[in-house]
């Protein structure tokens, strides 16, 4: 456990905690992609199948524990709450994500550690959370005036994956044997995804102007 | 190994 990865951490539930405000205090989730959360859920669901039999840490199963109740916290809000439902951007937010989930799962079967099950469903769940914000990004594109708690959302989103980068860089400088390139290779594809929303949130922030969109 | 050492993350 480093400072890096500690942060990652905390800056993956702080965006998850953002949105839970965003969606609790507006009761509305406009801008805020629904098919992005499934997948996030999905993502969680077939990573943390293990939290039953593998127990690494207290630190490593609160937090799987927090990552699936509150994405489906976020997803139950968005398609069962009265109000909240009725601000959902549906017209919009029309990203396929059989687009996403048949190449991932394809994918994990051909590229993954070991021939086993319960690797190759995590295998899936490292390829597919490179790819689950895509749905948010072309929502957002779609919309281009973005309100700064979603704004803030998916840069801190963002900026989690760019610090478990870090962590790898130092888990590999530090740790003999440490070496998982699929979920490195992974984690540059997902970070990367963001860049031009980082340029475009960074420019918004230094003229503190409200954050839009390019067409 | 493509990550194995990587399970012990989130």
């Amino acid at each position: 456990m480093n400072i890096f990865r500690v942060s990652a951490d905390i800056l993956h539930l702080l965006s998850i905690l953002v949105l839970l405000l965003k969606i609790h205090a507006t009761k509305s989730c406009a801008g805020i992609s629904l098919k992005t959360q499934e997948l996030y859920l999905a993502v969680f669901v077939t990573r943390y199948l293990d939290l039953f039999w593998n127990f690494h840490s207290l630190y490593n199963s609160v937090f799987k524990v927090v990552y699936i109740a509150t994405s489906s916290m976020i997803i139950w809000y968005m398609k069962r709450h009265r109000g909240v439902k009725q601000t959902y951007d549906k017209d919009h937010d029309t990203f396929r994500y059989l687009f996403l989930i048949v190449p991932c799962a394809v994918l994990a079967l051909i590229v993954n550690g070991r021939f086993s099950l319960f690797e190759i469903l995590w295998t899936f769940s490292i390829y597919l959370e490179a790819v689950a914000i895509l749905p948010q990004l072309v929502l957002l594109q779609r919309t281009k005036n973005v309100d700064n708690l979603t704004g803030n959302y998916v840069f801190l989103l963002g900026l989690y994956r760019a610090f478990y980068i870090l962590n790898w860089i130092y888990r590999y400088a530090t740790e003999p044997h440490y070496s998982a390139w699929i979920v490195w290779l992974s984690g540059l594809v997902q970070t990367g995804l963001y860049l031009d929303f980082f340029y475009y949130y960074l420019q918004a922030w230094k003229q503190s102007k409200k954050l839009q969109l390019p067409s | 190994e493509g990550g194995a050492a990587a399970h012990d993350e989130l």
